[in-house]
């Protein structure tokens, strides 16, 4: 079982949902 | 100008970071041009933060609503705040609705297959409880801590996929 920065779908949502903080 | 981020993570021994996270810094220096710094609950010697007079996003990359979240993070913002970072807390990442829909789209995409179960890390406080049940409620699938998910004997016949709640192996 990944853990889930280990899934690409959710480290890419979580770069972009970084990524976009003002 | 944006914000300067200050990512908190849990970190393993020593302040070690895992490589996920490390790759998520280097990310958002290189493909979103963010100024990025991060640190580890477990780092005794944290790095000063030096970014001249620029204002400060503490991010703290926490899923539920534990002790680190209630009590070790307003800690790291008060001493950030004394070494006179001109810095805002933002809310956990768990808390943040971006962040859940995410977790909402890969239960979607999963679940035409399989009947996705979410495992998470043991917590037990007034707060948690709250936040679990309305976590539950959003995700619209069940929530087992790990503890109660190795005690359950129907999980074989339901069938469930686990999926960890957990940023990185624990």
């Amino acid at each position: 079982l990944k853990s889930l920065l280990e899934i690409d779908i959710i480290h890419r949502g979580l770069v972009n949902i970084l990524g976009n903080l003002p | 100008p944006h914000y300067h981020l200050h990512l908190l993570v849990h970190g393993s021994r020593g302040g070690e970071i895992h490589p996920s996270l490390l790759s998520l810094v280097d990310q958002l220096k290189r493909l979103k041009n963010r100024s990025v710094s991060i640190e580890a609950l477990t780092d005794d010697n944290p790095e000063q933060i030096d970014i001249g007079n620029r204002s400060v996003f503490l991010v703290p990359l926490f899923l539920l609503p534990g002790s680190h979240v209630c009590i070790d993070v307003p800690k790291i913002f008060n001493r950030l705040q004394e070494e006179g970072q001109n810095i805002k807390l933002f809310p956990f990442l768990g808390s943040f609705k971006p962040w859940l829909s995410l977790i909402d789209d890969l239960i979607t995409s999963q679940r035409p297959f399989v009947k996705p179960a979410l495992i998470h890390h043991p917590i037990s406080s007034d707060t948690a409880s709250v936040f679990l049940k309305s976590l539950e409620k959003f995700l619209n699938i069940p929530l087992y801590s790990w503890s109660r998910w190795n005690q359950d004997t129907f999980k074989k016949e339901k069938n469930y996929l686990p999926i960890p709640y957990l940023l990185t192996p624990n």
